[in-house]
């Protein structure tokens, strides 16, 4: 099964 | 003071239709470039990114940068008392707790104001880096809808997959399995109803439909809609906005574990 990313790993908090 | 003149309310009625399902709440900042709005959905999966550059407006003016918590439902149901032919100015003083739209009917008969208390919401600006995307299709925003909305029947991920040749869009489930393929258009009379593509080299990326078909709902603001994609990063969904800006949903791609 495929799991979901989040976003969070993707971009960074300014 | 802050004060936006836009003689088209109907654009954010639109962009409201546009957000309202992803996000409950969100912070609208303005500066003397224009109304910025970017934030995640709860599940952090997806993002929203608004601009509306000043210069669209009919009239703009913002003396000091003004960040406005919005809660959307309730702006929801401002817009809602608006005609789409009714010119619209958002007004709200310097750190203001309120902000004031108004409405007035195209023979200046009908005025209205409505005043929405603003939220105090926590910002959480990410940095979205610049990309060179691999692939960057546009096509039909209609079309794009409907192969959403068909495919999202068999399974809940839609894989799409972008060569030279074209790009594929399938999805399996329990009733069985689907695939789309639109090849680039040759000669469009129309370029509302083209598909091109530039494909630096071959993507294939696998998203939730349920994001998707939330993204599909800025549907009626562009003739047209951008995928750009990359291998392992976001997804970007573009909605031109007439001459004043764009909307842009980025998903974070599902990987096979």
């Amino acid at each position: 099964s495929s799991k979901q990313m989040k976003l969070d790993s993707f971009f960074n908090k300014k | 003071m802050f004060e936006a003149r836009l003689v088209q309310s109907s654009i954010f009625k639109k962009v409201l239709e546009a957000i309202k399902e992803l996000l409950n709440e969100a912070t609208f900042d303005c500066s003397d470039s224009g109304i910025q709005l970017q934030a995640m959905d709860s599940s952090h999966v997806s993002l929203v990114s608004l601009n509306l550059r000043s210069d669209g407006f009919d009239q703009y003016r913002c003396d000091r940068n003004l960040s406005m918590g919005i809660n959307l439902a309730s702006m929801t149901k401002i817009m809602k008392c608006a005609g789409n032919d009714d010119i619209m100015t958002m007004k709200a003083q310097d750190n203001a707790d309120s902000v004031t739209f108004m409405f007035e009917s195209p023979n200046q008969e009908k005025m209205s104001d409505y005043e929405m208390k603003l939220m105090n919401l926590d910002q959480e600006h990410l940095g979205i880096p610049e990309t060179d995307y691999s692939c960057v299709i546009k096509l039909p925003s209609a079309e794009f809808a409907r192969i959403c909305r068909d495919l999202s029947q068999f399974g809940e991920s839609v894989v799409i997959s972008c060569t030279k040749e074209g790009v594929k869009f399938s999805a399996a489930g329990d009733i069985g399995s689907a695939n789309i393929k639109l090849a680039q258009t040759a000669n469009v009379d129309k370029e509302d109803e083209a598909v091109s593509i530039e494909m630096q080299e071959k993507v294939s990326l696998t998203f939730a439909c349920r994001y998707l078909n939330y993204f599909t709902k800025a549907t009626p603001l562009s003739p047209q809609v951008c995928l750009s994609m990359s291998a392992e990063v976001p997804l970007v969904v573009e909605y031109k906005i007439g001459e004043i800006g764009h909307i842009r949903y980025y998903l974070a791609p599902k990987i096979e574990e």
